[in-house]
């Protein structure tokens, strides 16, 4: 692969495949969803339906801006929301069929992006991280 | 500047400075420090001392670990807690004499590079987003 054909590579070997992603579910309590993302350690993760189809992104950001209160932040009410209510949509995807150059410019305003197909299925993400990896590799040649 | 003399230029042109970035300052409770980063939306920034020195990075991520009581989030705690007990230092850097090239290998690993001097000054930061701008830039000559 020359340095300039691995633009032109199918992004699906750069993707980190759904089974190893976190994810909350639509339904979950926003506590639950911050739970989750406390715990991995994650700062945004895809939410999903009970058929694995993409609904849109949680974040730590998006919990703590829902019930930032006028004089405290207003813990007690995390059971009481919904991991819908908070979380944005629509999420920024890329097609499994897509090339690396696409996903390189798409992630220059994301951190990451689901994965999809035809069916809206999700199938993994692909991340900064991944890309910035590969173009080190390639560009030095 | 061709597409290989880029990975040689300096990193100065490429820093975000530092009045644009959002920071903490040590001694601020952690309450403050989650909302700042709530307010300006960012999931992590520096933390520095009154000389603007660079002390460590806090995100939104270690206040709430730091809180995750066993059956309850202890969000009673955070005003008596300090951005210093919960930051995460050394913070990952890059000198102001360092090259493009040295940047896009550090952000590999880290979503951005605080840039400092030989006085451990902060300077400002190199991010993700402005590197993937450039390489996408010169990627296609
Ligand atoms: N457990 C860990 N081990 C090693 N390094 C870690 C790590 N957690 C975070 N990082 C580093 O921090 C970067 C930003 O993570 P963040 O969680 O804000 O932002 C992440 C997160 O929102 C999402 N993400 C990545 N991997 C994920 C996964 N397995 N499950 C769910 N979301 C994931 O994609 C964003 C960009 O990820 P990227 O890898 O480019 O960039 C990651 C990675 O370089
Ligand atoms: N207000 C905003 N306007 C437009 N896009 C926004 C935005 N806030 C976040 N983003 C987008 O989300 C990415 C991740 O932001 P995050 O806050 O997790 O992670 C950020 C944040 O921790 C830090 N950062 C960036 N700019 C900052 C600033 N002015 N002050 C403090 N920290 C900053 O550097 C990390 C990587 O930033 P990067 O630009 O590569 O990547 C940003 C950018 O592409």
């Amino acid at each position: 692969v020359t340095s300039r054909d691995f633009l032109d590579m199918q992004i699906e070997e750069f993707i980190i495949s759904s089974e190893k992603v976190a994810h909350v579910q639509v339904g979950n309590s926003a506590e639950h969803a911050l739970l989750v993302l406390t715990k991995t350690g994650y700062s945004s993760v895809p939410v999903l339906d009970f058929k694995y189809r993409l609904k849109g992104l949680v974040s730590t950001q998006m919990i703590t801006d829902a019930i930032l209160g006028l004089d405290h932040i207003e813990y007690e009410r995390l059971p009481d929301i919904k991991v819908d209510d908070v979380m944005q949509s629509p999420v920024p995807t890329i097609h499994i069929n897509e090339k690396f150059k696409k996903g390189l410019d798409l992630l220059i305003n994301h951190p990451f992006l689901c994965v999809v197909d035809d069916e809206e299925t999700f199938i993994g993400i692909l991340t900064r991280r991944v890309v910035l990896k590969q173009l080190k590799k390639h560009i030095y040649q």
